[in-house]
């Protein structure tokens, strides 16, 4: 099973 | 105060139509250079860069920045009454509450106006450095899309594999498994028709298949789509427009 990641994990707020 | 004409209203009909599902609310953001949104979906998983140069304006004007807070249904809603082949122009004074959406038929007199009101928008602007991708491919937008509605409707995964001779598109699902396996080619009288892929590390990746359809919404934007992946990062899904893009950026999934 496999779990959807996050975007915020990659990216940083500005 | 903003005063962008385009050739034709259909360019804003696509974009509005491929970024409408992903995400409801975002912020027009218009300068000298044209106009652009960074949006991310409610589940932060899929982020829409767009740029709509100024060169995709048959007039453009826009003295100081001006953002417009826009709910995309509604907008979608007004921008839908216009024929695709009617003259469209947006304006908006500095500070606008509204925007203004003009409609102008090219034989007729006919001249049709809406007014759609502003939001004040939050919104948290990611800092997307340049990512270095071990892969790239670029093929006809109609296919990726084909490729995409077939196989979503096994799982609700979607698996894209890169080794140096082709691309494997595979879902596995409950009552069967499926795959699509390209190879690169050119052809030369329809370059849009080619299949190029360039890769400098095997590429194995999980997406949600659900984001990928909304993604492929961007289709009728161009004739190609290019796809940009990287180990254990979000992938970059790019529509090229006139003059800017449609990107979208999609966080993978990882094994638990």
């Amino acid at each position: 099973k496999k779990k959807q990641a996050s975007l915020m994990a990659f990216f940083g707020k500005k | 105060m903003l005063e962008g004409k385009f050739e034709e209203s259909s360019l804003m009909k696509k974009v509005v139509d491929a970024i409408k599902d992903s995400v409801k609310l975002c912020n027009f953001n218009c300068t000298e250079h044209g106009v652009t949104v960074q949006a991310v979906d409610d589940s932060r998983v899929l982020l829409i860069s767009l740029l709509i140069g100024e060169a995709s304006f048959e007039e453009y004007r826009c003295d100081r920045n001006i953002t417009l807070g826009i709910d995309l249904e509604s907008f979608n809603k007004i921008i839908k009454n216009g024929n695709s082949s009617d003259f469209l122009t947006l304006i908006a004074e500095d500070s606008p509450d509204n925007v203004l959406i003009i409609f102008e038929d090219k034989k007729k007199d006919r001249v049709s106006e809406y007014s759609l009101k502003l939001m004040d928008l939050d919104s948290d602007f990611l800092q997307i450095d340049d990512m270095e991708f071990d892969a790239t491919i670029t093929m006809p937008s109609s296919e990726f899309a084909k490729i995409t509605r077939d196989l979503k409707t096994l799982s609700e995964s979607l698996q894209i594999i890169v080794t140096k001779e082709n691309v494997k598109f595979s879902s596995d699902g409950d009552f069967g498994t499926g795959n699509v396996v390209l190879k690169g080619f050119v052809d030369m009288d329809k370059p849009d028709e080619s299949i190029k892929i360039d890769m400098a590390r095997p590429i194995n990746l999980t997406f949600g298949a659900k984001y990928i359809a909304d993604i492929v919404k961007g289709t009728s934007l161009s004739e190609s789509v290019t796809i940009k992946l990287a180990d254990k990062s979000p992938a970059l899904f790019e529509y090229k427009l006139p003059s800017g893009f449609l990107r979208f950026y999609l966080a993978p999934k990882f094994d638990e």
